[in-house]
């Protein structure tokens, strides 16, 4: 997803400056999103002015290409590695000739900005490419792209083409600005088979906020969802000796689950962020079922835990819960570190005493809206805490509301022990981020699931075991093969169900599959290699957040190798568009902010200085 | 649809078809000992309904039942789900699954479902396919009890009744115009039946081809060789 906006930087020239064209153009080939952002402008002004170009992408896509065109000229990016380019950058600086990007983070998009002073009556074309997996989540995936235009523009359009081998059960798109029929005309779905199609192209009529008003009413999200079909719970798809697995099995019970709420009630928990935590639990009984098993347990300077063991989720046991949630209030401080042992303790215990179901599944919930200070509050001591007690038997979520949090560490404590962090915005639908989160995790099909291949076949697996498969998700597995010219190849994916142990096989035959494949003109190059490569960076940039010494060092080595020789801007990387005959002259661009403060600082970094002619123009992608 | 049965302690076996009206459900077996009861639901062809003579009838639907284990499976020529007390578990003929649990289990291919009980209970359902677009035929399930020694001998229903030795004899073998249809005189449960030399396709081994199997035919819905008589195994519903 992403979004776009053309703006001038002083309001004073946005008259001089015109945007005459802005196509957005998104394939997306089997979850694999590339999509290409291109601007047009001129500058009609008698002198020179500067053009800025904002992308707002998502913060789980990887730039992999960021051109500039002045006057016919190209300028193209090039990936590099991040101290390098950044000595180049600072060189430029100093020399007071840089005109800047920077990227901040929102709740689903970071922003790409760049500016650029254009000569009088010259051109300027700006082309962004960036890449993403769409990740499916409650039964769809979802293309989030923002629509900003500062100005009317003569030449806008999205055009979206989705091809998905396994064929496409449904296609929505919807923006939040249409509100009337004459701009939803301008819109147009449709998907057949493997095939589907979006397109959105308003006239400059369509655009005006009125019919006699200069400005634009295209402001707002532009959201594409899409699912395919299921006949079969997996799907192996293979080109060029690259394959990826994706595997969501359908029509299985839910294994009951045992959870656990570990709630922050500290004093900065007062007023709205109390309430909503309230609302949102009363929310999530209503949706508990019968045969879970839970219980509350709350922090402040101390420990207060709802039942003394977990309690199933009988009608009368949620009332009782209901009444208790009511009657939360903040006080005291945070104690992280005991609020979460309880909790991992009561859950170890209901196991060890067979309180509950033997085929049932336990997960920790916690929701914190600062850093611990009373208690154990060094961050490092309480990863080895919560580690050494759950020992690798369930997933701990950690939900991060606000900002005042030091979120790497909920990050960090929630990767390395097979869950993941959320941040939750403080806003008025706080409560409904909360419950979301709930809903996501609240329908385990399989636990313990193991994704296995031919021994000796395959090389360069990404993660292929998850503690658990939720319903409307999916699991992605992306590899290489050995030998290339291999005929078949068997995939078992093993899993604990609700009642019974089950073993999904899929059975490949690669002929036929790389023949299927390459007849479809819809697919990009070589997909499957890139999308193998993005998830293999974004698990090894996930490892790295808690790994230390060599064993870093290794793992960074290997994405920022991967990062380099696939050309995509990572933490690890950074892209300088330099202008070909002379590699001095560059200029630093984007940065991919992170949630911890060390990125935030970076990423607040902007340049912005003098006008340099056209002649010598240097950029810099960056990304934290 | 039709049924073979392999006559234990005898080389040879025994077959007959129930014509029914589509939608009738047979019980095929009901075992008081292991708690197992398999019936079968009848489909028939798409073309002439009126015609009852043409029309060829064939399993639809299986529903086995493990009453101890509250288990409930249901085969349909679409799809293969599993009640599980109130689970519920959905597979598709598409799909190729293993679902194993401490006292059963069950293997899902895109050709045949086998469903084990403990120790050597084991049914397999194999799915018939025809061609998608055929305007007649539909896609069929054939029902076959492997080690049926492993049933109790107290077993009833169409199939069940024959997991007891059963003497026969047959004689007055007559040749008739088609050298491949003799017919012949059975003893059999005190009844004296014409039953016809015929074969019929075991498709257990290979799903596709199937093996001819030899077998006296009994006609009039097995009228003679099962007990009772035919109508007497419809039961009201799969379950």
């Amino acid at each position: 997803s992403r979004g776009m906006e053309e703006a001038t930087r002083l309001p004073t020239q946005a008259d001089d400056i015109e945007v005459y064209s802005t196509k957005v153009s998104c394939k997306v080939t089997s979850r694999f999103a590339h999509n290409v952002v291109t601007t047009r402008a001129v500058n009609r002004a008698d002198a020179a002015k500067e053009v800025s170009f904002d992308v707002e992408l998502p913060k789980t896509a990887f730039i992999t290409n960021f051109t500039l065109t002045i006057d016919g000229v190209t300028y193209p990016g090039n990936v590099k590695e991040k101290e390098v380019a950044k000595k180049q950058y600072e060189k430029a600086v100093s020399q007071g000739k840089t005109a800047g990007l920077v990227k901040a983070s929102g709740r689903k998009l970071e922003k790409f900005t760049v500016s650029v002073n254009v000569a009088a009556g010259s051109k300027v074309t700006f082309e962004l490419t960036y890449e993403e997996l769409l990740k499916r989540n409650k039964g769809k995936y979802e293309m989030y792209l923002k629509v900003q235009p500062k100005q009317l523009v003569k030449d806008f359009e999205i055009e979206v083409d989705i091809f998905e081998p396994q064929g496409i059960s449904m296609l929505d798109a919807q923006a939040s600005f249409i509100t009337n029929d004459l701009l939803g005309s301008a819109l147009s779905k449709s998907f057949s088979g493997k095939k589907g199609h979006v397109s959105f192209k308003p006239s400059l009529d369509q655009q005006r906020s009125c019919p006699t008003c200069g400005d634009t009413l295209l402001n707002g999200d532009f959201i594409i969802t899409y699912d395919v079909n299921r006949e079969s719970p997996a799907n192996v798809q293979i080109v060029n000796g690259y394959f990826v697995h994706f595997f969501a099995p359908q029509g299985l019970p839910v294994v009951p689950k045992n959870v656990v709420f570990v709630i922050d009630i500290s004093g900065s928990m007062y007023g709205r962020k109390i309430e909503q935590t309230r609302d949102a639990l009363l929310k999530i009984l209503e949706d508990i079922k019968e045969e879970d098993y839970l219980n509350f347990i709350l922090f402040d300077s101390d420990v207060t835990t709802w039942k003394d063991t977990l309690v199933q989720a009988t009608p009368e046991n949620i009332q009782e819960a209901r009444e208790f949630v009511k009657n939360i209030r903040d006080r005291g401080m945070t104690n992280i570190n005991d609020g979460l042992l309880t909790g991992i303790s009561m859950l170890n215990k209901a196991r060890e005493e067979h309180t509950v179901p033997e085929r049932s599944t336990s997960i920790v919930i916690m929701l914190t809206d600062g850093d611990a200070n009373v208690g154990e509050s060094r961050p490092a001591k309480i990863q080895e805490n919560v580690l050494s007690a759950i020992g690798g038997r369930f997933p701990l979520y950690n939900l991060g509301f606000g900002n005042n949090l030091n979120y790497n560490f909920l990050e960090s404590l929630a990767l390395e022990n097979d869950g993941f962090a959320r941040r939750i915005y403080e806003d008025s639908d706080a409560n409904l981020q909360l419950q979301g989160f709930y809903e996501e995790v609240a329908n385990p099909l399989l636990t313990s699931v193991e994704v296995e291949y031919p021994e000796n076949a395959i090389l360069d697996l990404t993660r292929n075991t998850y503690q658990h498969f939720y319903d409307g998700s999916e699991i992605v597995v992306a590899g290489r093969l050995v030998d290339e010219d291999m005929n078949n190849f068997k995939a078992d994916v093993k899993g604990h169900g609700a009642l019974t142990d089950l073993t999904f096989t899929e059975e490949v035959d690669l002929k036929e599959m790389e023949k299927a494949l390459q007849e479809q003109d819809y697919i990009f190059g070589s997909y499957i290699e890139r999308l193998w490569a993005y998830l293999t960076i974004e698990q090894l940039l996930d490892k790295r957040k808690n790994a230390h010494g060599s064993e870093k060092e290794n793992l960074t080595a290997q994405a920022l190798d991967l990062s380099l020789k696939y050309h995509f801007v990572t933490p690890l990387t950074s892209m300088v568009v330099t202008k070909p005959e002379d590699s001095d002259n560059q200029m630093a661009i984007a940065d991919k902010p992170g949630e911890g403060p060390e990125e935030s600082v970076t990423a607040a970094i902007a340049y912005q200085t003098s006008y340099q002619p056209p002649s010598s123009p240097y950029y810099y992608v960056d990304g934290d | 649809p039709h049924f073979i049965i392999q006559v234990r302690g005898k080389k040879d076996a025994i077959c007959f078809n129930i014509d029914e009206e589509p939608g009738t459900v047979l019980r095929l077996i009901q075992d008081p000992i292991t708690g197992l009861t398999v019936n079968g639901q009848i489909i028939g062809d798409q073309g002439n309904s009126s015609n009852s003579k043409n029309r060829k009838t064939y399993l639809g639907k299986v529903g086995i039942v493990n009453s101890p284990m509250d288990l409930r499976i249901e085969v349909t020529t679409e799809k293969i789900t599993l009640h599980n007390g109130a689970a519920q578990s959905t597979f598709s003929w598409l799909d190729t699954v293993t679902v194993t649990s401490e006292r059963f289990s069950v293997k899902i291919n895109r050709e045949a479902t086998v469903v084990s009980f403990g120790k050597g209970i084991t049914f397999k359902v194999i799915l018939h396919q025809v061609w998608k677009k055929h305007h007649i035929h539909l896609h069929f399930l054939g029902f076959y009890v492997l080690d049926s020694d492993k049933m109790s001998t107290k077993s009833h229903g169409l199939l069940g009744q024959f997991f007891r030795p059963l003497a026969f004899q047959v004689s007055d073998l007559n040749p008739g115009n088609d050298p491949s249809k003799i017919h012949a005189t059975m003893l059999v449960k005190k009844h004296r039946l014409a039953v016809t030399r015929g074969y019929q396709k075991d498709y257990r081994k290979d799903v596709h081809n199937g093996t001819q199997v030899g077998c006296w035919f009994v006609h009039n819905n097995g009228q003679g060789v099962i007990d009772g008589v035919h109508s007497d195994y419809i039961v009201s519903d799969l379950f």
